[in-house]
């Protein structure tokens, strides 16, 4: 007998295999599946890399990023760094079925999202505000810049380009595991 | 990050990932997950597959896409996953990822690049075989 239906999902985020295997037992279609999946992690904030209050950036705010593709028609809905919009799947899906685009960003996604009748809120939390704030105080310690001054491996920016190009030779710090991912 | 993978009865294949990204990011970064291909692939005539990890390596190799391609020419789940995490390992060795993989049949797969804080993957699988979801982990290569 065939295994499919099949839910595979990264992490052992149980409660979101659930909510997508609950969709397709109620007749929902697989793309429904992956929405309703993700969507219950963005609420549960699973393992903290998804939803609101995690990974505040630099200044201390969360933005999210999210993905649908449906695989019969190759159909796409996307957005990355999306601002104050809690539901990013949410609004991937409204991006696949009221645009003929596939991916939306920043600030205008946002504006998107409301059009679309999404909520604006704040997504930090106590929790990302403190985490900031540690981070803040250990000289914002770890970071992305490299070749630049201030010298950002000890200090805090803001950083102007170091006008001679040190070849180190690495055109990505490899992070390894624990540093942050996404 | 989520990356998750659905195939319906029908073998309808659709995919998608959420995710805030990483902390202390420069503000405007997006990493692989909203990039069709890297974050995350579907096609019914060859599989789907999602990505997890450092988004701004994984973003270069279009993980995704090139495990559904593996798929399609025939190679098993888990050896498509394991071939797109070696071949990022050949040039960031310490990179941090993982790799799902499900083929048109319902057969699914996992990889990641073992590092000495992380030698095991841990995902979730869901199927009419199974009566709940279970979670499964593979030992990094």
């Amino acid at each position: 007998s065939s295994p499919l239906p099949l839910v595979l999902n990264t992490w052992p985020f149980r409660n979101a295999t659930e909510a997508a295997w609950k969709t397709l037992a109620l007749g929902g279609s697989s793309l429904d599946a992956v929405e309703g999946g993700c969507a219950s992690c963005e609420v549960e904030q699973c393992d903290g890399t998804v939803g609101f209050g995690g990974s505040p950036d630099e200044s201390g705010e969360t933005t999210l990023d999210a993905m649908l593709m449906e695989g019969t028609t190759m159909n796409v809905g996307a957005v990355g760094d999306l601002r104050r919009i809690k539901n990013a799947i949410g609004v991937a899906r409204k991006v696949l079925e009221h645009t003929t685009h596939t991916l939306l960003v920043g600030e205008s996604a946002t504006k998107f999202a409301q059009s679309m009748g999404f909520v604006d809120e704040d997504l930090s939390t106590k929790d990302s505000r403190a985490l900031h704030s540690d981070w803040l105080a250990q000289n914002c310690q770890p970071n992305y810049w490299r070749n630049v001054i201030p010298d950002s491996s000890k200090y805090c920016g803001p950083y102007k380009p170091r006008s001679v190009f040190k070849q180190d030779g690495s055109i990505h710090k490899e992070t390894g595991y624990g540093y942050g991912h996404d | 990050t989520i990356g998750m993978v659905v195939l319906d009865k029908m073998g309808h294949t659709a995919a998608g990932t959420s995710t805030n990204g990483i902390k202390f990011k420069i503000p405007g970064r997006v990493g692989d997950s909203p990039i069709p291909g890297s974050g995350a692939y579907a096609d019914d005539t060859a599989g789907a597959a999602a990505a997890t990890g450092d988004g701004d390596i994984l973003m270069r190799f279009l993980p995704s896409y090139q495990a559904v391609e593996y798929m399609r020419r025939g190679k098993d789940p888990t050896t498509a996953c394991q071939k797109v995490i070696a071949r990022i390992q050949k040039y960031f060795p310490n990179f941090f990822g993982a790799v799902i993989c499900a083929n048109v049949t319902g057969g699914y797969g996992a990889a990641c690049n073992k590092l000495p804080a992380f030698t095991q993957f841990s995902f979730m699988v869901y199927n009419s075989l199974k009566s709940q979801p279970t979670e499964e982990k593979v030992d990094c290569i």
